[in-house]
């Protein structure tokens, strides 16, 4: 059975796809079989690993919304699936039809487990899952969340981003309830981290007083190679091994697989 | 009839509020009446300008799921609107209620015209009204790009950010082909800008050659005190005024309105 996270914030920019992306390489590097689902209309972690989206027949979407009439969506999961340039690693593209998705789903009977059928094959066939969300808490991260048993909390060092937690919070406890018994919040994750700057110093002091014993110790720096890397279609940890960002994703992989 | 903006780009984190709550803020310093209109369920704009959004009895969710029944939603208006620290600058707050909004609405006649009904007082009132709006292409989105004559684009200068440009192109022109045929762009905002990047030289290439004439000359450079305002409850216009940042709102607002 697979090892599954969600990688959610409904805040914007703090660096979700960026830790979904360079995770799941360094857990491929390593010999794990990883499959990384990209749960956002934008698209950017299927571009970020070199995908082009306008030459997909099929994508995310298509498991979805697929009736389990004329075929069940994890029968669709071989079609939908593509390699990327790092060996075992293999990705679940999103494109822009993606966006269309809730609106379909709206009516759809237990239209929040959509994505936790259409894994049902993947679960077994792989060591490792991550699921990168949208900025936002609706139906597309509602599916990701009951589709996973960890969740990783990427908080940008700034003053809006720790604004949402409370909001980020109650959702997962909702689904904890309602939809996902499960689900239990792998750990949080402090990324764009300037020493340069007191903000930084002072946002992490107050997440880890809001979540004590959950922050992993390793923390993100700013860094332009990571911000580089998505224009080269590869993650950060292949464009530049060496450069503070990747170093520091390295040590991610390391606390969150192998201390587990 | 007020001036009326909307701040848009589904993309997270690109700047959208900062550029939101910076530029109210000096057209209120210059003496206009202005209204700032909170369109994201995060709430950003609201505690940027220093609301307390627990101590909020309503907000825009009250405006925009107002039945029309009991009361019209516009004769709401004046009971939800909120004074800041800044004279001449009121805000239409959020709270997490917003993010119930667009299933409240799903079924509603006329759903994409809630906040251009509400705000129907409000266009009379204020010399320019300003929304800030959510990392999503939704309804509430679709909202706001209903209720104003005029589209700022902030872009962040990092590729994922170049990303999202023809999604939001394609559905600007919807709105403008059946919601709102006066709809068109007010132009291009190049933020986050780090000198010491080629990514930065770069993007912006990109997006002047992508956006002929339509790109603002005044770039917004990362600026840490940009981002350590929001902490403060006030715009970095007022909670350091000679910061690169803010002189570079200043320019930025220059250049949108006193240009046009
Ligand atoms: N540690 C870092 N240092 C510098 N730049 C970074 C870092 N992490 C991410 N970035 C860049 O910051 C921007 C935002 O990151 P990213 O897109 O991963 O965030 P996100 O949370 O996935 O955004 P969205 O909410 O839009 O999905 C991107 O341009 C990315 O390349
Ligand atoms: N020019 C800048 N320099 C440095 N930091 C900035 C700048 N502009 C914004 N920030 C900071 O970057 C973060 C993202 O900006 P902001 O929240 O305004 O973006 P947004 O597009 O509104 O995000 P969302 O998509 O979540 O609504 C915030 O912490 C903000 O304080
Ligand atoms: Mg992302
Ligand atoms: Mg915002």
């Amino acid at each position: 059975m697979a090892a599954t996270y969600a990688v959610v914030n409904q805040k914007g920019g703090v660096g979700k796809t960026t830790t979904a992306v360079n995770v799941a390489a360094c857990a491929a590097m390593s010999g794990q079989k990883v499959l990384l689902v990209d749960a956002d209309p934008q698209g950017n972690a299927t571009s970020g690993l070199g995908i082009d989206r306008g030459a997909l027949d099929q994508c995310i979407y298509d498991l979805l919304t697929a009736d389990g009439v004329s075929m069940e969506p994890f029968e669709l999961f071989p079609e939908v699936v593509v390699p990327t340039s790092i060996d075992n690693l293999a990705v679940v593209p999103a494109t822009i039809n993606l966006a269309g998705a809730s609106v379909v789903l709206v009516n759809a009977i237990a239209r929040e487990t959509k994505l936790r059928q259409a894994l049902q094959e993947a679960y077994e066939r792989y060591d490792l899952i991550i699921i990168d969300t949208a900025p936002s808490l609706g139906l597309l991260t509602m599916n990701s969340l009951t589709a996973v048993q960890e969740i990783l909390i990427p908080i940008q060092c700034e003053y809006y981003a720790l604004e949402g937690l409370s909001q980020l919070l109650e959702v997962i406890h909702l689904v904890q309830a309602q939809l996902n018994p499960s689900l239990r919040i792998g750990g949080v994750v402090l990324t764009m981290y300037d020493a340069r700057t007191n903000l930084a110093e002072d946002v992490e002091e107050e997440v880890r007083n809001n979540f004590p014993g959950r922050v992993f110790e390793t923390v993100i720096p700013r860094n332009v190679r990571l911000a580089e890397a998505p224009s080269y279609g590869v993650p950060a940890v292949v464009y530049d091994k060496l450069c503070a960002g990747s170093r520091a994703y390295w040590r991610l992989y390391q606390e969150v697989f192998e201390d587990a």
